[in-house]
């Protein structure tokens, strides 16, 4: 199956979340996202690495108007858990590719890490899926990270804002 | 948009590769995978979390069978970095629920996320897209995670193994 890379999106306001150093073990993520669930924040990417001695992290992207009520949320979460710290990021863009096949194809994210690359734009976080690839960067080099990944894999227009969803 | 989960899918036979302290500045995801684009290795789930201090990690799972390739492809990415450290893990499974409006929906996170806790599954890691939740758990518990999800969703026959592509 070749990769077909039919579009590019833009979420343009997003801030992240991370609670680092919470316990590695069953149930923690349980109790961070019941909070975020209680107070029905809209969360888009959430991203947790592999741990390393007991310990792990994760980050998660929401609306930059929903940051103050998220943080409320992971206070009471860390507060719960009686461990870990909780740090937030703002000003920030999600930039996907999206396309067919991109699971097989270490080739789409080399290409689109190049290109942003070349570009000077620096990758804040990344999560995947079989039909997407996603960055997130400084909301001041969105633009110049869509014109650039646009160019790099020879498509026209970009997708409406919103066809994220 | 309310959220409709209408599957859950496994991949039995996943191997993460880590690499941990590297430069967080631009081009250093394009050198890594520069490198595995190259041996052409199929790479399924990418993570980076948000950076801390100028250095981030990055993970990735991929086929069991491609293991030792693709940790021959990251100690040269290291090496051509001068920086950075290589682990890996093995024994290890993805599961998946799909579904449309997944999003704006912390609430399916959490009811996955609380599920897999009742049933004592630790998430190893964790990536989502607007339509999919994957976790990686370990191999061992694949059946048990794949079994407490179905219920918890009120599913009925898992997808076929493969459906995930
Ligand atoms: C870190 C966190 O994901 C933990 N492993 C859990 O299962 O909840
Ligand atoms: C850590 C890595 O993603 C780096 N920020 C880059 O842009 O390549």
């Amino acid at each position: 199956e070749t990769a077909v890379v039919c579009g590019v999106a833009v979420a343009r306001d997003e801030a992240t979340v991370s609670l680092r150093d919470i316990p590695d073990r069953p149930g923690v993520m349980s109790v961070i996202f019941s909070r975020m669930a209680e107070r029905k924040i809209p969360i888009d990417m959430i991203v947790q690495n592999v741990g390393r001695d007991g310990l792990a992290s994760v980050s998660f992207t929401v609306p930059q108007d929903e940051l103050a009520e998220t943080l409320t949320a992971a206070d009471q979460a860390v507060k719960q858990l009686g461990a870990g710290t909780v740090q937030h990021g703002t000003n920030l863009s999600k930039i996907s590719v999206v396309g067919s096949g991109m699971k097989s194809h270490s080739g789409v994210a080399a290409q689109m890490f190049t290109d942003l690359a070349q570009a000077g734009v620096n990758l804040e976080m990344i999560t995947t899926s079989d039909i997407k690839i996603s960055v997130l960067v400084d909301r001041n080099q969105a633009d110049t990270a869509m014109r650039t990944v646009h160019e790099g894999f020879g498509l026209s227009e970009p997708l409406p804002e919103g066809a994220e969803s």
